[in-house]
């Protein structure tokens, strides 16, 4: 058990988050004023001897182990089942959780960053990450097609990482329309999210109705 | 949380950045 | 043991490669003609059926079990030292995998793929890239003050990730004045490409002289 360090609403943090609710580990998180305001604690020494990079999400255990970056986070507030099993499925586990890191995320801010105000829209760079996004969903759809889950029959940190990763982008940007050529995508996340241990952090998560705009 | 957002690092440019790396391998790969 | 595809020299099948070393893993590298051509061989159906992103290194064992990312590859060919051998240590060993790719990777291809012809020079990206890669630097360098390896006394999959992703700067860029304020950083990157494993797949690592500029 420990606390998590991060400022609300960090799809970073969410997967650690849910993690700790698979496995039971008892999780405070320090995301408000006084146990920690974003901006100022993590950039105080004491923060910094034990973050070096102050960045959140961080993790500190009731033992004193202290955890950067968020994938370590997770894997660590994990059970054996989230990790994967077998060699083999703890290898798919990491193969996704690096997918969502490289494929997804880059061009996912690319195109809704802007929507939400803080980017400056570039309508060449949008339209690319629509594609690069396209192409990722793609490949979770077809891998998807005779799976329930992204490795084994049961919820991974490959799910929990990719799921996270994907939020932005459903609660944005990915209409009806654009999200329909991934059924099996679309399938899998709505399972996922609607799992007791997910909902539990990420609440009643809602779907794009209607694909968000640059707004600036 | 938007605004958290914003203080995020990203790396942007990575797809082109993958793009010109496998461009350049490929040329130099034959 | 199976085969480990890829173009030559690809910083990120080293990660594998050297894992393999440590394991004693059987791996099969195919790189060239008629094994594998880069453009070509990633590109066939045949490939992008193990492969969906149809991006190397990619890893196919001899049972037919089949992985990309650079991270799941290496991981999958290590053995328990080179993971971490206890929760703790696992967890340390994905946070430095997390920090190569996160904190190294994005400034370094920045500074470096101009001075190989690889992109174009932009001046300011460049400055900024060479802050962000000094900060990432002094990271190490404070961890490594009273440490020998990044997790543990033993060479984990930490060093091999965290090395494999500095060769680009040490080769090109981080000339002698440069990196001379990272003392511990660089002895702890000789001792690891020193070591067989590393020197079997690295071979000599030639150190910057001078700093490298735009090659146009």
């Amino acid at each position: 058990s420990g606390t998590l360090y991060t400022y609300p609403e960090n799809w970073r943090a969410f997967k650690a988050q849910i993690a700790a609710q698979y496995s039971g580990a008892r999780l405070k998180v320090a995301s408000a004023p006084p146990a920690f305001t974003f901006g100022q604690t993590n950039r105080s020494p004491a923060f910094l001897g034990n973050f070096p990079l102050g960045k959140v999400p961080a993790f500190e255990a009731d033992d004193g182990f202290c955890l950067f970056e968020s994938n370590a986070i997770a894997y660590y507030l994990s059970n054996d089942v989230l990790r994967g099993s077998s060699p083999q499925a703890s290898a798919q586990v990491l193969q996704w959780v690096s997918f969502a890191d490289a494929e997804i995320i880059p061009p996912a801010s690319t195109w809704v960053f802007p929507t939400l105000g803080i980017m400056q829209y570039n309508k060449q760079a949008t339209e690319q990450a629509k594609e690069e996004v396209k192409r990722a969903l793609a490949v979770l759809n077809q891998h998807l097609n005779t799976r329930t889950f992204l490795v084994g029959e049961r919820v991974t940190l490959a799910d929990i990482s990719v799921v996270c990763s994907l939020l932005w982008l459903f609660k944005q940007v990915l209409e009806p329309a654009f999200r329909q050529p991934f059924p099996n995508m679309n399938r899998w996340f709505i399972t996922c999210i609607n799992q007791p241990q997910f909902k539990a952090v990420l609440g009643d998560v809602k779907l794009c109705d209607k694909m968000a705009q640059f707004d600036a | 949380a938007v605004q958290y957002l914003a203080q995020e690092k990203i790396w942007f440019e990575k797809p082109q950045y993958d793009e010109a790396e496998r461009r350049f391998y490929e040329g130099v790969n034959g």
